[in-house]
């Protein structure tokens, strides 16, 4: 389940089509503090379903759509693309890729297509189950999260065991 | 169902080990502890870090970098037992000396025969150990850019001016 | 004592958008407002901090190091209104970038005329900025010792080899 | 009120005497994970009144006493002093130093004393009002607090304020 691509448009900072590409290996991340690092992490949690605003570090869910400067007028809506090789088979094999999409337009109107496909939330969900990504997944760490799976704040141990067992 | 779960935490438990193991000292105290051993399901987890040697009483007594070490190994363990197709970390180097630094990216280097990693961050050490770097900036108040950052592109400087030059 | 206090807000609220902007941008909106100006001396105190003219809803949308400058600033504007004899900081340059750990020190080294200041760090821009630098290790297990380190000794590396030389 | 010198003895990992001499200007504290860097600052925390075990990383004030290794037994007190120039004259000025000093034995009894001299904890408080340092101080600095200023964790905002106004 190679990671292919990931496209950002609206989605908070990245008010503009954005595209970043995946090689094999390691992939570093850097810029200047504010520029938008936490953002592109954001935005594949959102594309993988994230419901918690929470967790996205917002108030309300809208607050993902990008909200505007003095310069250029808020956003639309906020949509994020995200590319894997079907590697293992996660749809009927005469796929090469799989490509999950979410939309959230201004009015609340939300979104999901598989391959270009509308589908609903709970089939994205359904594609990563038992993979080790979904919500609570160990596989997006970030500082606050050492501190809450050492004091185990909310049960965030358990949970993260439940994803991997 | 009981027995799949106690199974799947013997392994992490081994994994978490090692890890543990290979950051900080060969034969170091560290443990995974099901506390209620006759309902697996729902017990609480404990974890029992005791780094070089020392006898902290408690995770609370560690330091901010042995925290850090100590959480990011769980998580590795997670993984080992079910690897996610990718994983991100966000600054997670933030508190780490620089040998812990470079433990830290050459386990993930090991690890990335297997996923893809993306690691955002503003430390050196981790820049110079990853496959290929994007520079996230802000060309326009307010708006998110990317950019491959060619390592062979010594100009690459947009943020990085070190006073010791 | 409410005129007290209220004039010594006035004052911090001065100071502390003199450094905001000297850590964002000359014309940033910031401020420091006492919710309820009828009853100062229990009042709330809300933060409005909008850095290089972005528009975040909310503290919460601040980056990590966008949060790190803002609570900063306001306990730098504390300091400025009544300056303590020294001040220590542990590890607070940790999630600043580079031109952003330089701003940090250059006002401390403005500030260190009046008091003296300790600074707990890993990061390299910042030890190229002391006056003077202590080395904290553990010769023997679990036991701490300090040691001055010689700017000039270029020997100095118990902990400190980056791969990238 | 300028800071000459710390010594620890006993206290957490400096189970040897230790001085740190203080110069004019920014000292720079730098050392691997888990060290004694932190508790470099606990001990000037513990020496000027601090009385929360929670604001120290412990489970019970007798924690602080540094708790042995297989190879150097437990110590049977800790012991901090804290010496400045008496340049404010917070002592009459005969007195060219101020020199705090708190010992905590393994029974439980405790000893403060001031220039050598036994005294209360309310004495070394004393000396201290208005000067900025104390418990609550806008001095000592480390990332937890940037959550809790801005987050306002049990009004941590409005405690400062009342410290420097
Ligand atoms: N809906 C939105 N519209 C426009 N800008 C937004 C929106 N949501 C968040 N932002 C901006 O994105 C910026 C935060 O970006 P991000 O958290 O990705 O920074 P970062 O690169 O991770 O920085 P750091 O190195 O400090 O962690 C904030 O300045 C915030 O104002
Ligand atoms: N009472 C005690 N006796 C002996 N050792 C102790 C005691 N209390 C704490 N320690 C040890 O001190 C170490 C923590 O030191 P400290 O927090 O100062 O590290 P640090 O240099 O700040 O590291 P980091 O860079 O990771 O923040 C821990 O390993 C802990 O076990
Ligand atoms: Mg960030
Ligand atoms: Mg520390």
């Amino acid at each position: 389940m190679r990671l292919k691509s990931l496209e950002i448009k609206g989605f908070k900072s990245f008010a503009n089509q954005t595209i970043i590409k995946f090689d094999e290996g390691v992939t570093g991340v850097v810029g200047p503090n504010g520029s938008g690092k936490s953002n592109i992490v954001d935005s594949i949690r959102w594309v993988l379903g994230e419901q918690k605003s929470k967790e996205l570090r917002l108030e309300s869910m809208g607050d993902v759509i990008f909200n505007g400067t003095k310069k250029k007028k808020k956003s639309g809506a906020a949509q994020v693309t995200l590319t894997f090789e079907n590697t293992k088979n996660i749809l009927p094999t005469e796929y090469k890729e799989v490509s999950i999409s979410r939309t959230l337009y201004r009015s609340g109107e939300s979104e999901y297509q598989l391959n270009n496909v509308k589908c609903r939330l709970k089939d994205i969900r359904n594609l990563f189950l038992d993979s080790g990504i979904g919500s609570n997944t160990y596989a997006i760490i970030e500082l606050g999260m050492v501190d809450s799976i050492l004091s185990d704040k909310e049960n965030a141990r358990r949970k993260m065991f439940e994803q991997a067992a | 169902a009981n027995a799949m779960f106690v199974d799947a935490f013997e392994q992490i438990k081994e994994h978490f080990k090692n890890v543990f193991r290979t950051f900080f000292t060969e034969d170091d105290a560290c443990d995974l502890i099901l506390l209620n051993e006759d309902s697996p399901l729902d017990s609480p987890i404990e974890i029992l870090a005791k780094p070089k040697g020392k006898r902290p009483k408690s995770l609370s007594q560690l330091s901010g970098g042995e925290k850090t070490l100590t959480a990011t190994a769980l998580l590795f363990a997670l993984y080992l037992l079910k690897p996610a197709p990718f994983c991100i970390f966000d600054e997670v180097d933030a508190p780490l000396d620089d040998l812990n630094v470079q433990k830290f990216t050459k386990l993930i280097s090991q690890f990335s025969k297997n996923s893809q990693f993306v690691i955002i961050t503003h430390n050196k050490v981790t820049m110079a150990a990853v496959d290929m770097l994007y520079g996230v900036f802000m060309q326009e108040v307010g708006i998110s850019e990317i950019s491959a950052v060619d390592f062979s592109d010594k100009s690459y400087d947009f943020n990085y001016q070190p006073i010791l030059n």
